[in-house]
């Protein structure tokens, strides 16, 4: 099965 | 303050009608550079970034930077009630607590004036720029938003397969299984129905279909998308405005 992945793990915060 | 003349309200009116489904409240950033945005829904799984410059606007002025916190579902309500070849004009002090809509229609002498109530949005800023993708691919809107709503029947994901010379979208389900393919190819005649793709690395990457079908609802704001993956950032979709864009950015799925 697939799973969502988050923006957060890929973008910086700023 | 802020002035900034739409010749036609549609153009602002398409623009938040194609985002304002997937998110709510939104910083808009006003500066010299034009009108630019940037919220992620509430998953944090889809990132919308606007930038609207000042050559899309019939006037533009903006002498100091000034955020306008707004609902979208508030001020598309608003936008409903001006006509689409209105002039339409947004209105704004330093420091504003409401956001003037100014819609005139030239032949009727006709003016109409709305005020938004704006309000402070506690948002998180992405640093979306500089990212490396191993393929682009520029096709007609339309295509790509009939092939996500055909897909989108069969299966929660779509699957996006890019090799040196196809494009292929595939969905599996319960009901059965379905695939486009799409091949590169320049129409002289019509540029905007040409399929490019530039190819660094193949790409096999699965998206959630409901965020693609958010995403296509940008389509009537350009005949081209711009699509950019790569196995390791959020993939970029893109419509590109007379001056400025709308993208969207969409985090994949990943095989479990």
């Amino acid at each position: 099965k697939f799973k969502q992945s988050s923006l957060m793990s890929f973008f910086g915060k700023q | 303050m802020l002035e900034a003349k739409f010749e036609e309200a549609s153009l602002f009116k398409k623009v938040i009608d194609s985002f304002k489904d997937c998110v709510q409240l939104v910083n808009f950033n006003c500066s010299e550079h034009g009108i630019a945005a940037q919220a992620v829904d509430d998953s944090r799984v889809l990132l919308v970034s606007l930038s609207i410059g000042t050559e899309s606007f019939q006037d533009f002025r903006c002498d100091r930077n000034v955020t306008l916190g707004a609902d979208l579902s508030s001020l598309s309500k608003i936008l409903r009630c001006g006509n689409n070849n209105d002039n339409l004009t947004l209105i704004a002090d330093d420091t504003p607590d409401s956001l003037l809509l100014l819609f005139e229609d030239t032949k009727k002498d006709r003016i109409s004036e709305y005020s938004l109530k704006l309000m402070d949005i506690d948002a998180d800023f992405l640093d979306i720029e500089g990212m490396q993708y191993d393929t682009t691919i520029t096709m007609p809107s339309a295509e790509f938003a009939k092939v996500v709503r055909d897909l989108n029947q069969l299966s929660d994901s779509l699957n996006i397969l890019v090799t040196k010379d196809t494009v292929k979208f595939v969905a599996e389900g319960d009901i059965g299984s379905g695939s486009v393919i799409v091949k590169p190819h320049t129409d002289m005649d019509k540029p905007d129905d040409s399929v490019k793709v530039e190819l660094d690395k193949p790409v096999d990457l699965t998206f959630g279909s409901k965020y693609l079908l958010d995403i296509i609802k940008g389509a009537g704001l350009s005949n081209q998308i711009t699509i950019k993956l790569s196995s390791e950032t959020p993939a970029l979709f893109e419509f590109g405005l007379q001056s400025g864009y709308l993208q969207f950015f969409l985090a994949p799925k990943f095989n479990e």
